[in-house]
């Protein structure tokens, strides 16, 4: 905890971050199976609240970023629910119409 | 290209859903999001459209896995048509097609793939609806509002795991001179809740996050009564 304390913005002391677990939780309907389960989730939490504050500093836009309903998930879980592991796509046919449709199939 | 389009303001793009926890088919959403605008503007026609049907029947119960935009359009293709989700619901789970549900009420005319040209996408946009994009997703679980500007290595062009529908564009200028600058108007598949009530937006003419490297769209006939809608 204190690795991750040492990264987070140098105001958010380890009571404030347990609030805003508790508020996370709260807000989002969240409820974990067991007492370990809760903890790794307040370190992936605190994780992300990290990352969040990387992202902030090096955000070239107007972008925010922060605490939202991903935020017990660690950036594996977030991209194995959500993202799609697929190769790199073919260069798929560039269009398809009615006229087409013989030649497309051919050449599929 | 006009400097700004929002084809919400037309009403033309249809309600944020939740593709939730236990399918990946932000695809799927996509491809069924991008009929429906489609049919709004150049139909004059709104339409609520079975995700379901395209996961099912795109590919062999597979489809929760993950999909790609093209294989879904071709699949409506094929079929001459869309379900209503009324009739074909979402279960987001992998089933087999179900046949007795198809009812081919939305045809498409057929598809295209973009070329990798923002201006040439912004013009599609402007002229014909909405277009379904493949982009890296890596930055938005930490994302909450505003624009999104990263550099290359942060979010990598090359590495493509998710898609989105780009529902307009438009510029920011801030008066203080802080940033300024171009930017996409995506809609998500994570419910209204999430970032910009269920968009977020990114920035425009950078290739951020690989945004124009897939940009693909069905193509649907106007009607021959009305002339499209125009994008506000």
């Amino acid at each position: 905890a204190s690795e991750v304390q040492a990264a987070l913005p140098p105001n958010l002391i380890m009571t404030q971050m347990v609030q805003m677990f508790q508020d996370f939780m709260r807000q989002f309907n969240k409820t974990y199976e067991s007492q370990e389960e809760t903890h790794r989730r307040f370190k992936v939490f605190m994780r992300n609240l990290e990352v969040s504050h990387v992202l902030q500093v090096s955000e070239l836009g107007t972008a925010q970023y922060g605490i939202t309903r991903f935020s017990d998930l660690t950036e594996h879980e977030f991209a194995k629910m959500y993202g799609m592991s697929l190769p790199s796509p073919a260069p798929p046919v560039k269009q398809l119409s009615y006229p087409n449709l013989g030649n497309i199939a051919n050449k599929s | 290209i006009s400097q700004s389009c929002d084809w919400r303001k037309a009403g033309a793009v249809s309600a944020v859903k939740d593709q939730g926890p236990d399918c990946r088919s932000c695809w799927a959403f996509a491809t069924v999001s991008n009929i429906e605008a489609l049919w709004n503007i150049h139909q004059h026609v709104p339409r609520n459209l079975s995700v379901q049907e395209v996961i099912d029947c795109a590919y062999k119960k597979t489809g929760c896995q993950g999909g790609f935009v093209w294989d879904g359009l071709l699949a409506v293709f094929k079929n001459r048509g869309l379900s209503s989700s009324v009739l074909y619901p979402y279960v987001g789970r992998n089933q087999p097609c179900q046949e007795h549900r198809r009812k081919k009420v939305t045809p498409i005319y057929g598809y295209e793939v973009l070329p990798r040209d923002e201006k040439y996408i912004a013009g599609i946009v402007a002229s014909q609806g909405p277009v379904t994009a493949l982009f890296n997703m890596k930055v938005l679980q930490n994302y909450k509002k505003g624009i999104l500007r990263r550099p290359s290595q942060d979010c990598r062009p090359d590495h493509l795991d998710h898609v989105g529908v780009i529902v307009g564009f438009n510029e920011v200028k801030s008066r203080r001179g802080s940033w300024t600058g171009p930017y996409w108007i995506i809609q998500n598949s994570w419910g209204e809740h999430w970032g910009e009530q269920g968009y977020f937006r990114l920035h425009r003419g950078t290739n951020t996050c690989g945004i124009a490297m897939y940009a693909v769209t069905a193509t649907v006939k106007d009607s021959e009564r009305k002339k499209p809608v125009l994008c506000p």
